[in-house]
């Protein structure tokens, strides 16, 4: 059975879109079987491996409405994406009123879990249905935060939902990861930053520290992860070491 | 009476919060009366201002559902700030249901618009109710864009939802002005990205660029704009010449 983990963090630009199509890369390269899903009206994860979301005849929008089967969209990539179309930014209206609404994810995930080792989901910048929806299929979750102050803030937000969320509709999620991302060991600002995330979350930050190039930002271009574009690069050693890091970690902390 | 200029882009952590408050500080410092009001339910601009936004009675959540007038809750900072307590997260769902939902930014407003030479209106990285009441409430916005290929894909969905609004709800509202962001001028790919932006958005694209500097990131943890934190650098220099550009533009295009 895979182990289905969500990327979250309602701060916007952590790198939650970069780490779910890095990390899976590179658990791929590993000899996993990985599925990442776009849960993200922006569709930036579909974007990044090139896929023409605007032609999209289905996406997560179709599946989490029940229209469609999860296996019927999965588009093989560097990994097996689950795209999003544009439809996508309708999912949360359309969802709101449905009997069962927050496990739509989890029901539509039920026929495809045991044909991968991971899956990965990519979430919106927000702490609404779409993100719940991941929180309640997932066991884990993985949180990127840049190592910035407003960063930090919003931390204490999305413990507050993952315990509403436990209490109510999953009680074994927790965060299983912090991850330092955009990471300049040069500025005092950043390593203070780092130490609060460490007195906060002890061994639950990873050890793995994801420095900042501008790499991350060209790779999407070519439609491809960093660890294709520049596999000797630094980018792509931070994302395998990650990788290594996280098939180590034990299920749930 | 105000310009209210909403300042937007789903795409997270391109400087919409920055921009807000360092631009309304910047329009106070040359005379001007100034409201910003935080319509992010993570409150990121309240607490750049030091707002205690767990300890708020009331904020925006309140005056969006009729509860409380906005002059209620102003708070007397650096520039006025109308905050966002922890229960903004809940006013998507409490106003789906509203008749007239789309407008009640607009409404609150009417009572103070006189006051403010202009009203700043910081929004999530979403397209949801509380961008949309943004957009309707404004004449203008202003679009952070992080000198990045996945920023620059998602201005397309941001017009798309800006036409719909001027169709259906707001005729007058339209993109005023592009403001390029994090921008780093010794690399092809920034560089690149600005010459695309010219090319979509001809001279609605600010001269000024927001260059990349740690003390954006440091200046939040005081509580205060960098234009206070550090009026003689750079940071403070950029946003003085956003301000002398958004006041020489004329009302909208
Ligand atoms: N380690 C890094 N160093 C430098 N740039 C990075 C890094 N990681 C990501 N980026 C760039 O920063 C931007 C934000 O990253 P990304 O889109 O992955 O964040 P996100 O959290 O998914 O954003 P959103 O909240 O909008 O979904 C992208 O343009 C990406 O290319
Ligand atoms: N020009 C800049 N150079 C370097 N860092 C910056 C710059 N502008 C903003 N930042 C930092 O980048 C982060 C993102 O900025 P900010 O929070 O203003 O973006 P945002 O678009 O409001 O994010 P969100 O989508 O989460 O609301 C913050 O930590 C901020 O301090
Ligand atoms: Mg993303
Ligand atoms: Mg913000």
């Amino acid at each position: 059975d895979a182990r289905i983990l969500a990327l979250a963090n309602q701060k916007g630009g952590v790198a939650k879109t970069t780490t779910t199509l890095n990390l899976g890369v590179a658990l791929k390269d590993m000899g996993a079987r990985v599925l990442a899903i776009d849960l993200d009206p922006q569709s930036n994860l579909s974007m990044s491996q090139g896929i023409d979301v605007e032609g999209l005849g289905h996406g997560m929008y179709h599946v989490l409405t029940g229209a469609t089967p999860i296996a019927d969209i999965i588009d093989v990539r560097e990994i097996d994406i689950a795209p999003a179309g544009i439809e996508l930014a309708g999912a949360e209206l359309a969802l709101s009123a449905a009997i069962g609404r927050e496990r739509s994810l989890e029901r539509a995930l039920r026929p495809v879990r045991d044909l991968y080792d991971y899956i990965l989901l990519d979430t919106p910048p927000s702490l609404g249905l779409l993100t719940i929806n991941a929180m309640v299929a997932a066991e884990g979750v993985i949180v990127p935060v840049q190592c910035e102050y407003l960063s930090l803030r919003g931390l204490a937000q999305l413990r507050g939902t993952l315990q509403q969320v436990r209490e109510n509709l999953n009680p074994a999620v927790d965060i299983v990861g912090i991850l330092p991302t955009m990471y300049d060991g040069r500025t005092v600002h950043c390593r203070e930053a780092v130490q609060m995330l460490e007195e906060s979350f002890g061994d639950r930050v990873y050890r793995t520290r994801i420095g900042k190039t501008i790499r991350f930002a060209e790779a999407p271009v070519e439609g491809t992860s960093v660890i294709r574009y520049e596999p000797q690069g630094q980018a792509a050693r931070w994302y395998r070491q990650l990788a290594r890091e996280v098939a180590a970690s034990p299920v749930g902390v």
